[in-house]
């Protein structure tokens, strides 16, 4: 299926900051909420 | 007056963007710290075990580590040339990279969390040119040369 | 007059902060090219371990470029959450660690 930003959250290995992991962190710690 | 005002907004654009900057930079001169305090820490160790530790019990950087419950039940579907993997898991991960790890470590000395003890602020200045000592003193106690300069006497 | 010097006094100080932000570019290019130059570091398994108390961890290395993706969790249809991470390269197999302490 394909997978627009707003339905998931995205990192690029070598292209994105630790800050794009941190708000997947929270965003999975929120239950969902982006 | 006019150009007084533009001119300040000027400046205060100016010194958001150089507040940001200087905050990448600290996360770069952290990551540098970190870097070069684990190859000291290897060497030791391989010092000491007459040799480097055996090749499956070591992870080469750069690397990503999701971390789970012991519990979560993980269901993985992997492609035949491994270009792609699919994970589901029942229950919630985190995702860190490996600078995530050596500041657990300890290898950046805690600067990250401005607790750092004399001994290791004199070692992490070590591991920087001297050109950037003073950003990692900066990092130690926290505080900014645009809290010192340019904003309080401006204001 | 006042307002003049005011002027003056901007100028000045945007010149000192257009030459501290062009130092700080530079020293930025210097860092990331010096971290690029430390090579060949490693942890060891038990390292990681010791980070995340006890948790499952799955150790991912993959070649520049390889996209993470991690979708909004939606309710499956047994009531329970789904989590998932997708991992796509384009340029070279990811390699994927399981490690626990035991």
């Amino acid at each position: 299926s394909c997978l627009t930003p707003r339905t998931a959250l995205l990192y690029k290995f070598n292209g994105s900051p630790s800050k794009s992991l941190k708000d997947i962190n929270n965003m999975i710690k929120g239950g969902g909420q982006k | 007056a006019q150009e007084c005002q533009n001119l300040e907004m000027e400046k205060q654009r100016r010194i958001e963007r150089i507040k940001q900057k200087r905050a990448q930079l600290q996360e770069l001169l952290l990551q540098q710290i970190a870097f070069k305090n684990l190859v000291q820490r290897n060497e030791q160790n391989e010092q000491q075990n007459l040799g480097p530790p055996a090749l499956n019990s070591t992870i080469q950087l750069p690397f990503l580590i999701v971390n789970t419950s012991k519990r979560t039940i993980i269901d993985c579907s992997i492609s035949s040339d491994k270009f792609e993997y699919l994970f589901n898991f029942d229950n919630t991960f985190e995702i860190h990279d490996d600078i995530e790890v050596l500041k657990r470590m300890g290898m950046s000395f805690g600067l990250e969390a401005g607790k750092c003890s004399s001994e290791d602020l004199k070692t992490a200045k070590s591991l920087v040119p001297k050109a950037l000592e003073s950003y990692v003193s900066d990092m130690c106690t926290g505080s900014s040369w645009v809290n010192q300069g340019l904003l309080l006497s401006s204001t | 007059k006042e307002v003049i010097n005011r002027l003056r006094y901007l100028e000045a100080e945007i010149e000192d902060l257009e030459l501290k932000e062009k130092e700080l570019d530079q020293q930025k290019l210097w860092l990331q090219q010096s971290i690029k130059n430390i090579t060949f570091s490693y942890v060891t398994h038990e390292d990681i371990c010791n980070c995340f108390n006890g948790d499952t961890l799955l150790a991912i290395q993959a070649p520049c470029g390889t996209q993470l993706e991690v979708p909004i969790p939606e309710m499956g249809q047994n009531g329970q959450k789904k989590y998932q991470i997708n991992l796509k390269s384009h340029s070279g197999p990811i390699h994927v660690l399981l490690i626990n302490r035991e």
